[in-house]
């Protein structure tokens, strides 16, 4: 993914159930966009990466230099959403689960 | 409760309670979805529910869950008895709702209705007709050491049908009152208040239960691997069945990445003892934080192979721990 911007960002990603293994049991879906967030949060952070008060002190801090060894922030998911799944249990019964924090809707420097 | 399906095409399910209100059919590949089974009403309602509920926002039942429970058949004294097994509940699953599905057959004579239908084409005309004994849906809950007679648990009247219809029944109280005293094995029986009712074959129209539920560690960290994940990296035939899933005999080796020195390295104090992952790897140091349900999906290598990479690591290990000290540190270690 070499065309995706160097900044944090939420990137494409779709995960298999077959990939990893789960599909035996999980009765759907088969897969789903998951994304992540990858790039750099370097100072002075743009506030499309959706810096916290905390990110922009550390982003700072890390520029002056004066505090050693104090990194960048890191480009995290901020807002994610739920995903709901099918699967069979152990007694082959069928279970529908929604878990939360599935699927990365937008990343930020934290 | 809803009209029974016409097969052998996709049943047509409608569902009165918990707000399953949008009655429509099932497109014929939707339903094939879960494979083997897929026509019964289980799995189609429980597919029903995950089109429902994948809506974003949309909870089921107010909760995170719902279980879907098979009976087994089993006749006593020519009376069906329908046992369902609910221990896969989950401690942490707080029961909301509990619905029992069951397909009502009508019953005759048909000529009983007919001075009936005449005067007034409404149930109520049809549940006074005299000499039918009422029906009535009864729970017992069992204990996983008697016989399949137990505790009382409910029992639900039901009105004759005109035609064979699907009906649910909320029976909370019932699966409540259970699970708060252990005992997860339920049986349902319809008495239909005749000497030789006859018994249903197996296949025919079997009831199911569901369970709504909020499962209160669904927030929890890993808690999808905890219920998913069922990968077992040790296969049957291999030499250490009592091992913990990530345990070996072999001494633990410590992988360090290229060290980048004391600083910069943007880790949490304390965890660069921990062996680090290795590229990719889709656990890291939860390997270490969450150790009891994530298993490595990683094939594992024969036990010649691990022997040989054992010892061999070690030395390699001592010498990256040397390359985390700067010359300086070095030299006043040396001269102390």
């Amino acid at each position: 993914q070499w065309d995706e911007p160097r900044v944090c960002s939420r990137r494409y990603l779709k995960v298999d159930f077959a990939d990893i293994g789960w599909n035996e049991w999980i009765i759907s879906p088969k897969s789903f966009d998951a994304y992540y967030c990858a790039g750099a949060c370097e100072f002075p952070m743009p506030k499309v990466v959706r810096p916290s008060n905390h990110a922009t002190i550390q982003s700072i801090v890390r520029a002056v230099g004066i505090v050693p060894g104090i990194p960048e922030p890191c480009c995290v998911p901020d807002k994610m959403s739920p995903l709901g799944v099918l699967f069979l249990d152990e007694n082959r019964n069928v279970v529908l689960k929604v878990y939360p924090n599935m699927s990365v809707e937008t990343c930020a420097c934290r | 409760s809803h009209t029974a399906p016409a097969r052998p095409g996709p049943p047509m399910a409608t569902y009165g309670l918990a707000g399953d209100r949008d009655p429509q059919r099932l497109p014929g590949d939707r339903a094939a979805a879960p494979g083997p089974g897929a026509q019964d009403m289980v799995a189609v309602h429980m597919l029903r529910l995950y089109e429902k509920y994948s809506q974003r926002g949309a909870r089921p039942g107010g909760g995170n869950t719902v279980r879907s429970f098979r009976p087994r058949l089993e006749v006593v004294n020519r009376r069906a008895l329908y046992l369902f097994n609910l221990t896969s509940l989950q401690d942490t699953e707080m029961i909301l709702m509990a619905t029992f599905h069951f397909y009502l057959e009508p019953r005759g004579p048909q000529a009983h209705e007919v001075p009936c239908k005449q005067r007034a084409k409404n149930a109520s005309c049809r549940l006074l007709l005299p000499g039918r004994p009422a029906r009535r849906l009864l729970f017992r809950s069992l204990s996983p050491n008697t016989a399949t007679q137990g505790l009382l648990r409910g029992a639900i009247a039901l009105a004759p049908p005109a035609q064979g219809l699907w009906q649910a029944r909320d029976i909370s109280p019932i699966v409540k009152a259970a699970r708060r005293d252990g005992e997860l094995l339920l049986s349902a029986e319809l008495d239909s208040g005749e000497k030789d009712p006859g018994v249903p074959s197996p296949s025919a129209h079997a009831p199911y239960i569901l369970i709504y539920a909020n499962d209160l560690a669904i927030s929890e960290p890993n808690s999808v691997a905890v219920t998913l994940q069922r990968y077992d990296p040790f296969p049957a035939g291999d030499p250490e069945p009592g091992a913990a899933p990530n345990s070996s005999t072999d001494p633990r080796v410590r992988r360090a990445t290229q060290a980048t020195g004391p600083f910069h390295d943007n880790e949490l104090p304390g965890l660069d003892e921990e062996p680090a992952p290795a590229p990719h790897s889709p656990h890291g140091h939860k390997h270490a934080l969450w150790p009891s349900p994530f298993r490595t999906l990683k094939p594992r290598p024969g036990r010649k192979d691990r022997r040989r990479k054992g010892p061999a690591a070690f030395p390699a290990a001592a010498a990256s721990q040397v390359l985390h000290f700067d010359e300086k540190t070095m030299q006043k270690a040396r001269r102390r």
